[in-house]
């Protein structure tokens, strides 16, 4: 088992501090249209260092903070944070549980922290080349895109294949 | 490198044969390298032939038959390059009741080596899920989670305590 | 000409605030011009505001939220000014089963105006049809057409026949 | 009720003469996925004068011709024929039936027909905007175009509503 639990707290819908519970096998999340479910994706995405806002439908940094609704205020902070198992020492650290966290501030400004320690963003993303699972655009497939991973070019298509390699 | 790409092209082929054969029940599917002379450029070329009907390129398929290709590739890269975990939004949109079990038997199959976090509107995915969560929107737009099933080594746990109540 | 542009706009306009709180069961929409100094060439916005949601832009929304204001558009363009048929394909792929209902209600109530053909996998919209077909595909990949369901003045012979039989 | 049926034979997989009744009210159309359905919504646009080979998912005319499948010969032409029913009058012309037919051959040809008789492309599509029904695209929504609908940008929504005015 790799990931053990996502927690959101002012991301996006998610205002609420939030635990999603990731047990192995296959995990299911179901629920109404604009519940919040694809806001999971973008989650996982953006808390793994994802650069293009695009990829999260954002526009600006500040998007991914619970903007406020119907009798509630907007928060002034978005923050995710992702556990994972490393028992089986895929992750070359010397824990046998590793969190990376990100925050958003309405300033525009991100920091991120692997186990509770401020760090930079090019050591998650170092951590995550180091583990495997670099920047790979299949372990996060968004909603729309199945088609996007076949409708490219022949060229494009090759992409794909330069990241499995 | 070249020998790098060339062993992985290889193998994510030959996956991708076995996983369109179980996903369409039948009919096969070809990749080869556009211009096998110059490795570093070539682009990558695919044919499907779905069961009783004639070899075609991608662009001649139904929507639900290229959703279809479209997961037969990613099961066959996940297979030949595993990553931890992979998330999946509503890839399975397009697909028809029967299509729709085969798509998760091919899943299953991968869950031993990849953890799946899967988003669907479709009850036969969900039936295949360890375990479930049900997101819902408040009035006042936010997120809420709700477990609808634990997975199996848990649910012995609630299953004594509700018996018990 | 202008007058006539202007007056289509206005009551497009109006229906689309009407379609809109049927399909989404309450909250409003905005159409406007975004220049209305130069009607010749003025684009058109929209802004969403989903039940207990804020006001947004349309990029913002859900893949299921879009299909719904999507499809109140058409209605109320095909309200405004109707055509004599109109196929629908798979529109209601997205939608939730709460949300299907409410869409079939809305395209229930134009079908007195406008004959509709809608192709879907969604049993709820299935229910509305008053004549159903099935295409299915032989070994030979050709197509075959049979008949699911007569329309109700028609089946009252073949119930007839049946009974009989 | 304005369509009373459509009739294909040759045209993409249906190689066998079909007959689809339209009867009024709502005609729901459901299968498999790569049975055909989409392939009936091709076969209405095209009857209709469609020009663009996008629109129809080809890049060819002779990609509507049944192109043969397993143990079967490709055909060398395909024919649509729409039945209108003008009970109402809504077509200036004087039968209270009319029929309009298309067919493609191999050579690359197409052919029109109104109730039997030869005529050219201009007179179908002059027959379509006496009858109100020119060229709107909103009478045919294609399988996965309905966020089409909302993402052009502002300027571009324009379009659809000069069709209308
Ligand atoms: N920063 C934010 N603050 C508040 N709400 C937000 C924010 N960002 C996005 N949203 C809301 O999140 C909703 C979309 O949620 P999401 O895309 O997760 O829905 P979904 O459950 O995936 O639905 P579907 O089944 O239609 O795909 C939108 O209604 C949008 O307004
Ligand atoms: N000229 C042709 N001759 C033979 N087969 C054709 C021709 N043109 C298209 N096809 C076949 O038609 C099939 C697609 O049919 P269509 O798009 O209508 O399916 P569909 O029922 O809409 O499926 P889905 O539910 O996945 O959208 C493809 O498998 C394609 O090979
Ligand atoms: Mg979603
Ligand atoms: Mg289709």
């Amino acid at each position: 088992m790799n990931l053990r639990k996502l927690e959101l707290s002012g991301f996006k819908t998610f205002a609420r501090r939030t635990e999603v519970l990731l047990p192995g096998g296959v995990t299911g999340i179901v629920g109404p249209n604009g519940s919040g479910k694809s806001n999971l994706s973008d989650a996982l995405r953006w808390v793994l260092g994802e650069q293009s806002l695009q990829h999260i439908r954002s526009k600006k940094t500040e998007d991914v903070i619970y903007a406020g609704g119907a009798n509630r205020a907007p928060l002034g902070m978005a923050e995710v944070t992702i556990t994972l198992d490393n028992t089986s020492g895929w992750i070359p650290l010397d824990f046998s549980e590793v969190t990376i966290t990100r925050r958003a501030y309405r300033s525009g400004d991100n920091e991120y922290f692997i186990n509770g320690s401020r760090v930079r963003l090019r050591d998650v993303i170092d951590l995550r080349n180091r583990a495997g699972f670099g920047q790979s655009s299949y372990s996060v497939i968004g909603q729309g895109l199945v088609d996007a991973v076949l409708s490219q070019r022949p060229e494009e298509r090759r992409a794909l294949f330069e990241e499995a390699a | 490198t070249k020998k790098q790409f060339l062993d992985t092209f290889e193998t994510v082929a030959s996956e991708f044969e076995r996983f369109f054969g179980i996903i369409f029940g039948g009919g096969q599917v070809q990749m080869f390298l556009t211009d096998p002379e110059s490795i570093n450029t070539s682009g990558i070329e695919i044919l499907a032939q779905p069961p009783g009907k004639r070899l075609q390129s991608l662009s001649a398929l139904s929507g639900g038959e290229r959703a279809l290709v479209a997961g037969a590739l990613l099961f066959a890269i996940l297979s030949a390059k595993p990553v931890p975990f992979c998330l999946l939004d509503e890839v399975d949109a397009a697909l028809d009741e029967a299509n729709v079990k085969r798509f998760c038997q091919a899943l299953k199959s991968l869950a031993q080596q990849t953890q799946f976090v899967v988003i669907t509107h479709n009850r036969e995915t969900m039936a295949i899920a360890d375990a479930l969560y049900g997101v819902s929107m408040g009035q006042d737009g936010v997120s809420k989670l709700v477990s609808l099933r634990l997975p199996r080594e848990d649910r012995s746990d609630s299953a004594e305590a509700s018996a018990q109540a």
